[in-house]
């Protein structure tokens, strides 16, 4: 370009079809890519710009709101059956910026960086003055609370040991004195009733997954825990799940594997 | 004070083209 010039762009309405389309593609995207947590879903297109690609296609420049869903991210459940998290649970807001090169029809996710913020205690309070607030994930509290929870749930589980994999979500509840925690685990290659040395269990080289809800109460002179977990079927090895040139399709996903069609395990 | 007809401006209601529609909540 000549010194001084500047490429135009155009800003079509952030509600456009297209532009939803495009923002769409970036939040299953998101969802593909994340690591942790809960998935995304889409709550509001704040900007967007379109840039002419050379020589062919066009790139959009999008931020986007999202908002965290019931749904870990190792759960295969689809998008579309998964709750919102609601304000009195205290919400939790994603503020992503994206760019997706759209060519031949193809949307592909070029770069993709958000932020997570959980609404403001304040907020919380104010719509429900006796919800609990989340709380640190690193507080031993909420540690202790995993923790034992898991070795509740492999105690009863006539199957595979279950290893945690992340504490997602943690809240310190005032009366009764409890926590209530959230995690994720990982079936291991032990069993769960003869389990000498935690530490040899190896992750099944076909993963599977579950994701745990537990309250551990505290109670005069001990403790007690309930705890329920989900286990998915076993997932089949993803070839490059991070990779951040994975294309992104505007179409509607294809079935998922065999091995996931089975429903979940409580 | 100028024409917004005669400047070229249009007559009907401003339509905000972003940020878009609020699917869920804000916090």
């Amino acid at each position: 370009a000549p010194p001084g010039a500047v490429p135009g762009y155009r800003e079509p309405p952030c509600d456009d079809p297209e532009t939803e389309t495009v923002a769409m593609a970036a939040v299953k995207y998101l969802n593909e890519n994340l690591l942790q947590g809960y998935k995304q879903i889409l709550n509001q297109i704040d900007k967007v710009k379109v840039w002419p690609r050379r020589p062919f296609g066009e790139v959009y420049e999008l931020e986007i709101d999202t908002l965290e869903t019931t749904c870990h991210v190792l759960d295969p459940t689809p998008l579309e059956n998964c709750s919102v998290r609601q304000l009195a649970e205290h919400a939790v807001e994603g503020d992503c910026d994206v760019h997706v090169l759209k060519q031949d029809g193809q949307l592909t996710v070029m770069h993709a960086n958000c932020h997570s913020t959980p609404d403001s205690a304040e907020d919380v309070l104010k719509i429900c003055p006796h919800c609990p607030l989340l709380a640190s994930l690193n507080d031993t509290r909420v540690t202790h609370a995993a923790e034992a929870a898991l070795a509740a749930f492999n105690a009863k589980n006539n199957g595979s040991y279950f290893k945690l994999v992340e504490v997602s979500r943690a809240q310190l509840v005032p009366l009764p004195v409890s926590t209530y925690v959230e995690f994720a685990v990982a079936a291991t290659s032990c069993a769960a009733k003869d389990v000498a040395d935690p530490a040899s269990c190896q992750l099944l080289a076909e993963k599977q997954y579950g994701f745990c809800k537990a309250t551990l109460t505290e109670k005069l002179g001990g403790e007690e825990v309930a705890v329920t977990c989900t286990v998915f079927p076993s997932q089949v090895a993803d070839a490059n799940p991070a990779d951040p040139a994975a294309a992104v399709q505007a179409a509607p996903s294809a079935a998922p594997p065999a091995a996931m069609a089975v429903g979940p395990i409580v | 004070k100028p024409n917004a007809a005669a400047a070229g401006g249009a007559a009907g209601p401003m339509v905000r083209p972003c940020p878009g529609r609020v699917r869920h909540f804000k916090i």
